[in-house]
């Protein structure tokens, strides 16, 4: 899960950009 | 703390995302066998004619909602894949709900095994368990692609969230799994 926040974190990082 | 709220959205999103791993974990007995007798060979060959019919329905749909719309040809690729890739879980999952005879077996089959050496079950568990970290890697990966596709597609539109609620229906199905197994074993004992 520590590799699964940090890949999490930058796609909802690459989300929020979108929007 | 900003940074700390970004962390919390990325747990939750590796959470959500890591949908299908519980679902592939739930039917593993049909997706993978350890020979002949119980053969996952019919599962794979069912898997394969049913992608290939959707996949040849959801291109004549996709077509057509292209030259209507107009819109980002590959987002609605990948929305397409994503919609096949739910549809083979929730197939997967009742095909495991109707076999109740052979998955009460299987679990039968586990708990006697699971009497042997410790050993044996650790080095199976920690290549599983290691590999699914990497699993939950790669769906991340693509439940982004699914999500931005979708902001492609429908914009900020009401019903993007919808479809995104679309990505843990299988998930949230193993729970009536789970119900399944615990009706069958109060039937046989």
């Amino acid at each position: 899960y520590a590799i699964g926040t940090i890949v999490g974190a930058l796609c909802v990082y690459a989300l929020l950009d979108a929007i | 703390p900003q940074l700390i709220l970004l962390g919390i959205y990325g747990l939750g999103f590796c959470y959500v995302a890591s949908s299908p791993g519980l679902v592939v974990h739930a039917v593993r007995r049909q997706l993978v066998s350890s020979g002949d007798k119980e053969s996952s060979r019919s599962t794979w060959c069912t898997c394969i004619k049913f992608v290939a019919c959707f996949t040849m329905a959801i291109i004549l749909i996709t077509l057509s909602a292209l030259i209507c719309a107009g819109t980002d040809a590959a987002a609605w690729v990948v929305l397409m894949a994503a919609l096949i890739f739910i549809v083979w879980q929730i197939a997967l999952l009742c095909r495991e709900y109707y076999q109740g005879d052979e998955l009460l077996a299987f679990y039968e089959q586990l708990h006697r095994a699971r009497k042997y050496p410790k050993i044996d079950l650790d080095s199976y568990r920690h290549l599983r368990e290691h590999g699914n970290a990497f699993f939950i890697v790669i769906l991340e990966l693509m439940f982004f692609a699914f999500a931005m596709s979708m902001l492609k597609v429908f914009g900020c539109h009401p019903y993007w969230p919808a479809l995104l609620a679309l990505w843990v229906v299988p998930g949230a199905m193993v729970y009536f799994l789970g119900h399944r197994i615990e009706a069958l074993l109060r039937e046989k004992y």
